[in-house]
Formats: C-alpha cells, structure tokens, sequence
C-alpha cells in the first residue's frame, strides 16, 4: 500500500459525507445505498465512522460530473479515467467526484459505482495507489471482481490501519478481524521499544530521519515529537529495510544504501543514473553490502562502515582513500560491536548498534555517553 | 533518428502512452517527448517505472501487454505522488 506524500489523515474518527448530486444512470435510492455500502467495508476495520449531512460542507463531498468540472482535472468523456478524489484535508480535500460520462451500474453490466466509490473513498481517507493488483487501492478497475462477496485485501487493511489503527474491540461487536490482527504484518515499529535498533539514520535538510522495516521517523527541529512514515510515501521507488544513509549537505542528496546498490536523492527526486553499484564507489569485489555510512561535513569525508572495518571517502576528489579499510575499534575505539548507523550532530558521531547509542568525540577520540538507540525519539 | 515513423508523424500507441506517463507517472513537460527506445531515454524510464507499478514485465517498450494495460479504465488519481 501507500499513503499519500506526507500521509494526510483525518485527525478524527467521526466523518461526515453528502452526496451533491446524482447520475441519470440509478434511481438515487441505488446511488445512495452503493455510497453507504463503500464507505462500510472502511468503516469496519476502522474506527471511523461516516455520517450523512444534507446541506453544507461535508469533510467528503461526492458528486457527480463531466470534462471540465472546476478542478483543474477534466474528466476524459466515456472510458479511462472513471472518477477521482482527494486526500484528508479542508475544502475540497477529501472530496470525491465521479465521471458521468461513464454508464454508472448497480452490477457488472457497466461500471460498478460501489466498487469505484470503495477505492475513491480509500483515497478520500488517505490511501495513495497500491501496486497489489488484488488490493481495492489498485489504480486499474477490475470489472471481474465478484461484487457479492467484496473483500478488501490484507494490503488495503494494512494501508487502512496504518492511518487510523483497528476498530475498537468490543466482544459485543465481532469488527476485529478474526485472523491474526493486520497489523501485526505490517506493523509500524513501537518508538518506545526499549530494544529499538535503526536500519539506518541519516539527516535531510536540517531534519533527522531514523530507518526501519518499510518505515521512517522524521526528527524535525521545530516539533518534539518525531513523524512516523512510511518510506514510500517520500520514495515510492526505494526499497524497504534499508542499510545505509546519509546526506552530503554541500550537494544538498541523501545516499541510501541496500545490497549492492545505492541510490541519490534530492528532496523527493531520484538522481539521473541511479541506483548504481557499490562498487562504482570503490569497494573491493567482496564487499557485497555497507552496515553503516555518515559523511563529514567539516572535513568532507564519508565513512563507510563494514563489519568491524571502515572505508574513507573523500567527496571532494570523489574517490576511496588509500589505506583503507582500517579497524573501527582502531580509530574510534570504545565503539563495541556492528555498527548499525551513524549520525554526526553538535560535533559528536552518533554510533548506533543494536539497541545502544555510542556518542563519540573526535576530538578526544573516546565514547563519552552510552544512550539508549531511541533516545532521540523522545520517549 | 530512424526515419520509420518519427518522420511521418507519431505512431497513435506512443501520443497515448506519453499522455498516460504525463497523466499518471508525471512524464515532465520538460522531459523529451521523443521516443527514443534508448534505455537513457526519460520516457523510457517513466515506461519501466509504470511497468513494474503495475505488475508488468518490466520491459521499457510499448509492447501489447503494456499497451493493452493502459488503455483499461482507471482511478483518474496518478501512482507516483507530487
């Protein structure tokens, strides 16, 4: 699944929708009980809860409408592009609209409101497109889908309650999925886990971002409390798990490292001609992946960190040093076992390994605090 | 440039495909629109990335399966975010 860039949710449960207009194509009896049906199958592995208003603005408004209709993004006449809706937000903002130059159906024989209207209201709680071709949030309309037994998929589940968690449990009221709980599949990582060990840690733009798994929180200067997203929701086309990363502020990119490759990014933007190998760096043949990397801003050289051995580069001639590899426990000794991150802030390195946080000075070339690896994430 | 084609006017498949890259996988205005088949071609690039979103053999070429694939009916919402 993915969420929209910047994972615009609503910040409450209780949701209110109002249908604008109708198609010509149903009795609005049929319009109004396929809205009801699409926006149940959301509200039963949710917390959600959607109400209709008559009048006013709704946080979802739906309507129908043809070509230009007031958004900057005309619908394209009978076939192709069948409706569209926006992310949580004021306004227009998770509204959704509808083609009526579509033949708008109760079944199969033409286009199937309900099916549309469930992944359009998937968009409207915040949900990007899937790349599962059996998830509801797949962006292709799949006319083959048996309309009486309707599922979401464990993708859309997963998506779903990454944003707003499972539906209350109650024992009265069976909503909670019998199987094992979704999220324990794709559950976001707990910032308080006293075991928390990074992927990866790497700064952006005067941010800090902490990898894992498919997740990253975001550290920023001006909020205490740090961001919880997804990878894709920045990079759609990175991997997840990653292990390595870090920025070169005189070139304003983050590097991010996994297996043998690595990839450059600006902002939101893949660099031209990446991913590239490791190797292209320098590395020896047998070095099939890096543990750790940070890159220093006052003397521009990256370190990378491989077992208990690391490599220095040098940005300005863009070349490996000569006399590397040496031994981490040589040159910054005190720092104890696999290096999972690196992090250089306010002067010091940041060695993380496992669940502890070595703070190293340079200066006086020793370990001068012993943290917890989620100190930073405010516990 | 081979004179099949790009001499006599676009083939119809490439104007919908660079239309549906533009709509969908934000094709820049900036980027070439020349076709090119070369693999450092952006929307050669842009084809690959749709390719492997929407579970294609991931080839960089509009064949039949790709462009059977786009022109099926679809959310109007893009699959890469801006």
């Amino acid at each position: 699944f993915n969420t929209f860039p910047g994972t615009p949710k609503w910040r409450k449960n209780d949701l209110t929708y109002r249908i604008v207009n109708y198609t010509q194509d149903l009795p609005r009896d049929a319009v109004d009980s396929s809205i009801k049906k699409a926006l149940k199958i959301w509200e039963e592995v949710t917390p959600l809860t959607f109400s209709r208003i008559y009048e006013g603005e709704a946080d979802i408004m739906i309507s129908f409408a043809v070509r230009e209709h007031g958004d900057f993004y005309p619908f394209d006449g009978p076939g192709m592009s069948l409706a569209h809706a926006y992310p949580p937000g004021p306004g227009f903002y998770g509204d959704v609209h509808f083609d009526d130059d579509e033949k708008w159906t109760e079944d199969a024989s033409g286009t199937n409101l309900f099916l549309v209207a469930a992944h359009e209201l998937g968009h409207s709680l915040g949900l990007f497109h899937s790349t599962d071709p059996k998830a509801l949030m797949y962006p292709l309309y799949n006319s083959f889908t048996d309309l009486a037994r309707f599922r979401l998929s464990q993708d859309d589940v997963n998506g779903i309650q990454f944003l707003y968690g499972p539906p209350p449990a109650s024992p009265a009221d069976p909503k909670v999925p019998t199987e094992a709980s979704p999220l324990e599949s794709g559950t976001p990582p707990a910032s308080c886990d006293p075991a928390l060990s990074f992927d990866a840690v790497s700064t952006l733009r005067g941010e800090i971002l902490f990898f894992k798994g498919r997740y990253l929180w975001r550290k920023l200067q001006w909020k205490s409390k740090p961001e919880l997203h997804l990878i894709s929701a920045f990079w759609p086309f990175l991997p997840s798990d990653l292990d390595a990363a870090y920025e070169v502020k005189s070139m304003d990119t983050v590097f991010i490292f996994k297996g043998n490759q690595f990839w450059a990014v600006r902002g939101n933007d893949l660099q031209a001609g990446y991913p590239r190998s490791i190797h292209t760096l320098g590395f020896p043949p047998t070095i099939k992946k890096i543990d750790a990397a940070v890159s220093d801003k006052e003397n521009k050289k990256t370190y990378f960190f491989v077992g208990d051995k690391y490599w220095r580069f040098d940005e300005k001639r863009l070349s490996m040093e000569q006399g590397f590899p040496r031994f981490i426990a040589d040159d910054f000794p005190g720092v104890d076992g696999k290096v999972d991150a690196v992090l250089q802030m306010f002067g010091f390195f940041y060695f993380f390994s496992g669940s502890a946080q070595f703070e190293f000075d340079p200066n006086a070339r020793m370990v001068t605090h012993i943290f917890k690896s989620n100190s930073w994430l405010l516990c | 440039y081979p004179l099949n084609g790009a001499a006599k006017g676009e083939d119809p498949n490439v104007d919908f495909a660079q239309q549906y890259l533009k709509n969908y996988y934000n094709l820049g205005k900036d980027e070439k629109q020349v076709y090119r088949r070369k693999d450092n071609d952006p929307v050669v690039k842009k084809i690959q990335e749709m390719q492997k979103f929407l579970g294609l053999e991931v080839t960089g070429k509009l064949d039949s399966n790709t462009l059977e694939v786009i022109r099926k009916s679809r959310c109007g919402l893009p699959d890469v975010g801006q």
